[in-house]
């Protein structure tokens, strides 16, 4: 009775998504996920760098405990042994397995993405990843370039693949081995699995495959409307985005360091390409998505980003600040009872659909998925406009990453994590977030009639 | 020790409505109910008001007798279902001025010296940049560089620092007991 785990990470992810009300966003897989599911508005990460923030929620642990604020240290030598979540499922059962990124990689994950501890087998990352920082970007004079903005054609990158389409193909062949149940080793026929899924866009560079530039034309994309640096900001509160700045793109429009600005002309472009980034990535766990949904329909499926990224927000790009912007994750569960109600219920097919919302009247989804065809992927889920009478359970209360862990837990009805005492240091397993599983389990009105949800927040 | 006060039974007060000041408590049953008529609990065990409200008494066995801290630690459970009052983020700076630290978005834990402690309630985000010590990795309070604060009511983009506003004073010192 044990349900499957799916846990889908992306890298750098704010919540740019038509299901979190931007109207810019196209991202149909997405949000038909967050359709059967429930979309926490307001949820954060505990530090807007990736090192820390994946450290911190798949121990579900605060930095001040972990002790990592960089990428320099592994947790387990440097703080304490703390059990991580895909230990915890392996611990109690599961197979656990990653794909792409996941724990940080290097010192973080004591560069064996924290083997042996977490993952029944050997974490997968995709070979063209090596190419990540490669001068692979079309600039305008012909050449290729180290840049931010890097729209490829795929067929022509290094090893003829995207690192996130290498994921996502090793995924589905995984998931399809294991209802084959011949490839994959297991410790028993009903075992269940714990599937990690880490997505590298869109993380800069900002690379994809060049169709999905179409989704954005650059007369579409705005610019931040707050572009300025605010009054009143101390010094110590800005990020000065230095991992933009030594790209080749960005260096050439000479940019004072440390406020800049960057010019309006190629903010929107770093927007676009940014929109674009994202949509590819929608569109691959599209891909994901409905292999899961065929195979083992009775899945949780958690969706998080790491932590969020500034868009030219108060004059800022990338993360590395305590602002709303580099802080805010989308934050979505699907609980896999419900999802196998409802889906009874309502009739609702079990593959990630299109739906209905106002925002998405003026977006063209089949050219979406033109240009998924295009990249070289599986099929997308079919096009349809069937709409549920069913909306997203939206949660607006305050959330945070080091609730995952224990939310995911409570779900798949493994014995419930205590709360970490003030020095947890010599703590094996203890939890300092707190379980959503009341939300995702429909209990939402109980909580809701205590509480006054403040709306001004919403986005 | 707020932990002193327990012996075989773990009481978890509900959360006083528009108060929430005190969110669970850590007691005998008879203090806890004591403390319960007079204050809540507030008194009967420590104190954490970014925590969760309840919305039910609760009631745990614990199995032994009187055990150290970590033992009683591995039979607590947490009060897991409620809503938090507030969301914590930080972010290391190893100088004031990014000017004079270039690495300022991503240091060295070696170059910490201050650390940005940020609290979101619903209506508030504050942060408090704290004097680092990167060698036992904690801040000091005693010792803020600078603040901030925006009301998300007003201000949802957070544009405006209003930390300095007189019309905010109290509304800062409220976040800021929480975040301390």
């Amino acid at each position: 009775d044990q349900p499957n785990v799916l846990l889908i990470i992306v890298d750098d992810l704010r919540p740019v998504l038509g299901c979190y009300g931007d109207s810019l966003a196209i991202t149909p897989n997405i949000d038909a996920l967050a359709h059967d599911a429930t979309v926490f508005t307001r949820a954060y990460a505990q530090q807007a760098l990736c090192g820390p923030s994946r450290t911190s929620f798949l121990t579900s642990r605060r930095p001040d405990t972990t002790r990592l604020y960089d990428v320099h240290s592994y947790w387990r030598k440097h703080a304490g042994n703390f059990t991580s979540l895909p230990q915890y499922f392996k611990e109690n059962g599961y197979h656990t397995a990653s794909a792409g990124k996941i724990f940080h990689p290097g010192i973080v994950s004591n560069h064996s993405d924290d083997q042996p501890y977490s993952w029944s087998e050997t974490p997968y990352h995709p070979p063209t990843q090596a190419h990540k920082q490669d001068p692979v970007c079309l600039g305008p004079d012909g050449s290729l370039h180290t840049n931010i903005y890097c729209p490829v054609q795929v067929e022509e990158q290094p090893g003829g693949s995207l690192p996130d389409i290498e994921t996502t193909r090793y995924s589905v062949s995984w998931l399809k081995k294991w209802a084959g149940g011949t490839a994959v080793r297991r410790e028993a026929p009903a075992q269940p699995f714990f599937l990690a899924v880490g997505y590298h866009k869109p993380h800069i560079p900002l690379k994809f495959p060049k169709q999905f530039l179409d989704l954005y034309p650059i007369s579409s994309v705005s610019l931040a409307p707050n572009r300025w640096l605010p009054k009143g900001l101390p010094p110590v509160a800005w990020n000065p985005w230095n991992d933009l700045r030594w790209r080749e793109d960005i260096a050439a429009l000479n940019v004072s360091f440390p406020y800049g600005p960057l010019p309006d002309f190629y903010a929107r472009y770093i927007r676009q390409g940014y929109y674009a980034a994202t949509s590819y990535t929608d569109s691959l766990i599209g891909e994901l998505l409905t292999t899961v949904d065929h195979l083992f329909p009775d899945t949780i499926i958690a969706f998080i980003g790491d932590h969020g990224w500034a868009l030219g927000e108060h004059q800022e790009w990338s993360k590395f600040s305590n602002f709303e912007v580099s802080t805010q994750v989308p934050f979505i569960i699907r609980n896999w009872r419900r999802t196998h109600n409802d889906t009874a219920a309502h009739g609702i097919s079990q593959h990630p659909q299109s739906f209905n919302q106002p925002e998405y009247s003026g977006n063209d989804h089949s050219t979406y998925e033109h240009f998924s065809s295009r990249t070289g992927c599986e099929s997308l889920p079919p096009k349809s406009a069937k709409s549920s009478a069913r909306k997203a359970v939206e949660y607006n209360g305050l959330v945070e990453l080091v609730d995952l862990f224990p939310t995911l837990v409570d779900l798949a009805g493994l014995p419930t994590l205590p709360q970490c005492p003030r020095d947890s240091s010599q703590v094996r397993v203890c939890t300092e977030g707190m379980s959503l599983s009341h939300v995702v389990q429909g209990n939402l009105q109980t909580v809701n009639s205590n509480t006054k949800h403040n709306n001004h927040r919403n986005t | 020790n707020p932990w002193d006060v327990m012996t075989n039974e773990v009481f978890i007060s509900p959360a006083e409505p528009n108060k929430g000041n005190n969110v669970w408590s850590v007691g005998s049953e008879r203090m806890a109910e004591a403390s319960d008529t007079k204050h809540k609990g507030h008194t009967a065990g420590r104190s954490m008001p970014w925590g969760v409200e309840t919305n039910k008494v609760k009631h745990q066995q614990i199995h032994s007798k009187r055990t150290d801290l970590l033992e009683f630690e591995e039979y607590f459970k947490p009060v897991s279902y409620g809503e938090k009052k507030a969301a914590f983020s930080q972010y290391p700076r190893p100088g004031p001025t990014p000017s004079r630290n270039p690495d300022s978005d991503q240091p060295h834990t070696r170059d910490v010296t201050i650390m940005g402690y940020s609290i979101r309630t619903h209506r508030f985000r504050y942060t408090a940049w704290l004097k680092f010590d990167n060698q036992t990795y904690k801040p000091d309070w005693d010792h803020i560089v600078a603040e901030e604060l925006y009301d998300h009511k007003t201000d949802p983009q957070e544009d405006h620092n209003v930390v300095g506003k007189r019309f905010y004073t109290r509304h800062k010192r409220e976040v800021y007991s929480m975040l301390v």
